[in-house]
């Protein structure tokens, strides 16, 4: 079994003119395991 | 089962009665004792087999991991093999066999053997092995009190489950396609379904990267309110902070914690259920067959949380075919299909109060992957 999250999440302005954005940044590798609770990805106001 | 319960009262008179019966009665227990019922013995077996793939298969995906071969897209004779296979039958005949009630004693050993097989950690089990009736009960065990720290962090979003990231990234253009893995990508879109707010949103999202001007207002009258509830907030924000659409697709092995928990505070506008496949899920199966992810059984979720658009879909697989949604206990998956040619159009349930939806919190449960 499997889940697919697809969210939005905050990405900077000038980040994404450059064509690289991401306010939002996943703190997880792939092929690493995870477990409910933690963390998948933070951003800052 | 009702043979085992007939079989265990009469061993325990056998025991209880002694004396000069003690002979007949001690040679009668004792070959009844070698009768374990047929789908016990079909379930260990099947373990064993499939212990012995795990093993295999975990080998050569590691390997190949190390060399840093990333795996591609490779269709073969077997994926075609299992396009044949009445899966959902072989799904709900296992549902079935895992349903059968074990007797008290056979339990640890079995959930043991489970644990062992696919590494589960029965320390965290919520309740003592001997309580949960079934293989199938145990599968879908909550935790014991403390087991998983939700991270509090307001600026933070948590896994919904145990397991493996496969993959994550932004969906940038109106494709937005998500990577199955390399060498062949799907649709957010037909994940989710074409009613689905996503691609308004994807729409929007490339047009602001383009600075064109827009008029998401124009449609509004049409939509229903769901969808209103929906763009509006997006209406809104035109001149706050840019909102990107990101992905995450996280897989769970068989002895993985099987229950999905909220991963932010958001309000579940809309449900939707798609029945489809139910071909497996593994790593191999990703690689071989083609929209693996849009053709199985699913049920997704879709809303609102702080930051916009949110959905999560629980996609469902041959050993793991059936979704219990916490929220909305009559939903009944893994049915025997009516149509077998034509795909039907997925099940969409819209939840009351109207604009709200329902409200849940960071690490709520949501739902239940069950055995069949």
């Amino acid at each position: 079994s499997t889940v697919v999250l697809v969210f939005q999440a905050p990405i900077s302005k000038a980040a994404s003119e450059k064509g690289n954005s991401s306010e939002f940044k996943f703190c997880v590798k792939r092929g690493e395991r995870i477990r409910m609770g933690e963390a998948l990805g933070k951003w800052h106001e | 089962t009702t043979f085992l319960r007939k079989v265990q009262p009469t061993q325990a008179r056998a025991y209880a009665g002694g004396g000069g019966a003690s002979g007949s009665n001690g040679s009668r227990s004792e070959g009844n004792s070698f009768l374990v019922p047929g789908a016990t013995v079909a379930t260990i077996l099947m373990l064993g087999a499939l212990h012995a793939r795990h093993i295999y298969e975990d080998k050569k995906i590691e390997e190949a991991r190390e060399k840093g071969v990333e795996l591609e897209f490779h269709p073969d004779v077997k994926a075609s093999f299992l396009r044949l296979l009445p899966l959902r039958s072989i799904s709900r005949l296992w549902g079935s066999l895992t349903s059968v009630e074990l007797p008290i004693w056979l339990r640890p050993y079995m959930y043991k053997a489970w644990a062992r097989a696919f590494h589960s950690n029965l320390e965290e089990v919520g309740l003592p092995l001997e309580e949960y009736a079934s293989l199938r009960e145990f599968f879908v065990h909550t935790l014991k009190e403390g087991s998983r720290t939700i991270d509090s962090d307001p600026y933070c979003l948590v896994s919904p489950v145990d397991g493996i990231v496969l993959r994550f990234g932004e969906l940038r253009g109106t494709g937005a396609m998500i990577e199955q893995v390399k060498g062949f990508s799907y649709s957010a879109s037909s994940l989710l379904g074409a009613s689905s707010f996503l691609p308004m949103i994807t729409a929007e999202y490339a047009r602001e990267e383009n600075g064109e001007e827009e008029n998401t207002l124009r449609d509004e009258t049409k939509r229903s309110w769901w969808r209103i509830s929906l763009a509006s907030p997006k209406v809104r924000e035109m001149a706050s902070p840019m909102k990107g659409l990101f992905y995450c697709v996280i897989y769970l092995k068989p002895g993985d914690y099987h229950r999905v928990h909220s991963p932010v505070d958001w309000n579940v506008l809309v449900r939707r259920h798609f029945t489809g496949h139910l071909f497996p899920m593994n790593e191999r199966a990703a690689r071989t067959i083609r929209n693996l992810y849009i053709e199985n059984e699913r049920v997704v979720l879709e809303g609102q949380w702080r930051e916009g658009f949110i959905a999560l879909a629980a996609i469902g697989a041959t050993n793991i075919g059936s979704i219990e949604l916490y929220m909305e206990p009559t939903l009944r998956t893994n049915q025997p299909r009516k149509k077998l040619l034509h795909p039907l159009p997925p099940d969409e349930r819209v939840y009351e109060p109207e604009g709200i939806g329902i409200m849940l919190k960071k690490g709520d449960e949501i739902a239940g992957f069950n055995m069949g």
